[in-house]
């Protein structure tokens, strides 16, 4: 221990406490605290600690904002992690920007998945492209993009199946549904987002490796952040990876989608 | 100092060690690197050390196994004592269900995408095979499509999904339980929305319909990839239903699955079954041994 006056050592145990239970991670956790243990004997920690936590986040921070001409997005992550609910909010998002929304039913797996995602295209008022169940999802993505071009879409919105990172053929199938979206619309996906459950642990840095590996991703969703989860995981993401956190779930409902506000984050976890 | 020196080069002489505070620490740091990596909650990792470190302390252990060449350290002995210690505490092994009732009911519960639908569909799929005759009941009333994905699930593997429309979950509980008593079927599945503890209204709905149908099963569904949150989520639903068992998703991946010790440490209930994939057959019951080791790491 660097400071070693008792006092100190006791207010780091418990900053290192709060980091931990954030699930924030050993690594990080020790990396931060040993930013705060150089600090002066007389300087504030927990200022020093956020102070140190928001310079993680800040530099990569880019926000969402959609570009010109046709904007693909493509949503991947683990089973149950939000990516449909997503979807949903973020369409009702465009649509109410003024943009013209497609959204490709792209999990052809899971039982009743086309349903759920047409059920949120209802809500946010914008058209879905969905193929028989069991139809490739390349062909899904294929058709969608086709489809933007004829009629004039300028945002389509791509909806996979949930996978674990750990399933080869499963990320394999990532990749190409992404080559197929280049060759009909080039320079597609212009977004890749991996969505994050917000209660999950350590093993957020084995998504984000893993599928960054099958799909370059552009930035991170983190859901289910209106829970008593902290999302600590995703300091060590950022740091690592560099991936930026764009977007935040706060709710099941259609409007509850935030912009991540790195400030606000480090607040709510410390 | 000297005395516990000329013991300690004595029993090396034997080829043995005395587990002392010094030769315990640097493994007791390695655990808990360990257990905290493999998502086990802070409290049971501090609990669960001072406890193996309890045990060990003082203990004298070989240093060789008998009629073998392999070494073995003073932290080989200890990371040994936590891996039994793990398979302890995460036992006794009880994967039973109660069947007896007329119907026998089940009621599954947990946070949102936690894996609760498609574990219904699972138990509903192993009991049947087991000769029973299950009944599905849809009482997701809230997310999109959560009613048609459990009875696509229902159709795949051929049991019946009881659903009525403009239905409240705990009124479909009650009326479920009246039409497997009237069609013969002996298990009701209750699948349920998934609910943030810290919603009131929802809590409070899944515990009406506790006391309405009185399940003598009540599963908590949980992700093997959830964290630190594990043990404040299954507390809250433990001191509001007590559930029976639990039931750690999602463990074809590489989650750690720490959560495991964390609920069982804090709520006593047993691990009932873990679920190995997507498919209807991806579910196994619950063994220490294969978990312990993947959290120990
Ligand atoms: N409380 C809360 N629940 C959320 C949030 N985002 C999604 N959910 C819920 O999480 C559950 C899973 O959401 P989905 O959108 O189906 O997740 P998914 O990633 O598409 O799941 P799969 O397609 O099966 O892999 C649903 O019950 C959603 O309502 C959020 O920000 N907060
Ligand atoms: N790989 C894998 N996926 C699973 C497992 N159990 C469930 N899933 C998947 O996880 C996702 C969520 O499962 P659901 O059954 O919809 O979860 P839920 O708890 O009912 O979700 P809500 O009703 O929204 O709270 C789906 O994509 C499932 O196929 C499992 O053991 N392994
Ligand atoms: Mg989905
Ligand atoms: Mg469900």
């Amino acid at each position: 221990r660097l400071l070693g006056r008792p006092l100190d050592e006791a207010a780091t145990e418990d900053l290192e406490e709060v980091l931990l239970r954030a699930d924030v991670g050993v690594q990080t956790t020790e990396r931060l605290l040993d930013k705060v243990r150089r600090a002066g004997a007389d300087a504030d920690l927990r200022a020093v600690l956020r102070d140190e936590m928001t310079a993680i986040l800040e530099p990569v921070h880019v926000p969402f904002r959609p570009g010109e001409g046709i904007w693909v997005v493509l949503v991947v992550g683990v089973n149950g992690s939000g990516k449909t609910t997503t979807i949903g909010k973020l369409a009702a998002r465009l649509k109410g920007e003024g943009r013209k929304v497609l959204l490709a039913a792209g999990d052809t797996f899971r039982a009743a998945a086309e349903q759920q995602l047409s059920t949120w295209a209802d809500r946010a008022g914008v058209d879905i492209l969905v193929l028989d169940e069991g139809a490739d999802p390349g062909a899904v993505a294929y058709k969608a993009l086709e489809r933007a071009q004829a009629e004039g879409h300028d945002v389509v919105l791509v909806d996979t199946a949930g996978r674990l990172q750990t399933r080869k053929p499963l990320m394999e199938e990532l990749g190409k549904i992404r080559r197929v979206l280049d060759k009909v619309h080039p320079g597609a996906p212009h977004e890749t987002l991996l969505v994050l459950d917000g209660t999950m642990g350590q093993n957020g840095m084995s998504q984000a490796t893993l599928f960054h590996e099958a799909t370059p991703l552009t930035g991170v969703v983190v859901t289910k952040l209106d829970g008593t989860a902290k999302g600590g995981m995703i300091l060590a993401i950022s740091n690592e990876l560099k991936l930026p956190v764009k977007l935040v779930g706060l709710g099941e409902k259609v409007g509850d989608l935030r912009d991540f506000d790195p400030k606000a984050f480090v607040d709510a976890l410390l | 100092v000297l005395s516990r020196g000329f013991k300690n080069a004595t029993l090396a002489l034997q080829g043995k060690a005395r587990l002392s505070e010094e030769s315990l620490s640097p493994a007791l740091r390695e655990v808990r690197t360990s257990l905290l990596q493999a998502d086990v909650e802070l409290g049971v990792v501090k609990a669960f050390l001072a406890q193996v470190k309890e045990k060990s302390l003082g203990e004298i252990v070989p240093l060789k196994v008998a009629g073998q060449s392999i070494k073995l350290s003073p932290q080989d002995w200890f990371v040994k004592a936590c891996y039994d210690e793990l398979c302890e505490l995460m036992g006794p092994v009880d994967t039973s269900l109660d069947l007896d009732g007329r119907p026998a009911v089940i009621l599954m519960v947990g946070l949102q995408g936690s894996g609760k639908t498609t574990t219904s569909g699972k138990i509903a799929k192993m009991l049947a095979g087991e000769g029973k005759k299950p009944l599905l009941v849809a009482a997701d009333i809230y997310r999109p499509a959560a009613v048609d994905q459990l009875q696509t699930l229902g159709r795949k593997i051929g049991v019946p999904v009881f659903h009525q429309p403009d239905t409240n979950p705990v009124e479909l509980a009650r009326l479920a339980v009246i039409q497997a008593r009237n069609t013969g079927r002996d298990v009701v599945i209750v699948d349920t929305a998934g609910r943030l503890t810290v919603d009131e209204a929802m809590m409070q709905e899944v515990a009406d319909i506790k006391a309405t149908v009185q399940p003598k099963n009540v599963l908590f569904v949980v992700d093997a990839m959830i964290g630190q949150d594990a043990v404040r989520t299954a507390k809250a639903f433990d001191d509001r239903l007590d559930f029976t068992g639990f039931v750690l998703t999602k463990l074809d991946g590489d989650a750690r699955g720490g959560a495991a010790l964390s609920i069982k440490s804090v709520t006593g209930k047993p691990v009932k079954f873990l679920g190995q994939g997507e498919g209807m057959d991806g579910i196994e019951a619950f063994r220490p041994e294969g978990l312990a080791q993947r959290i120990l790491g």
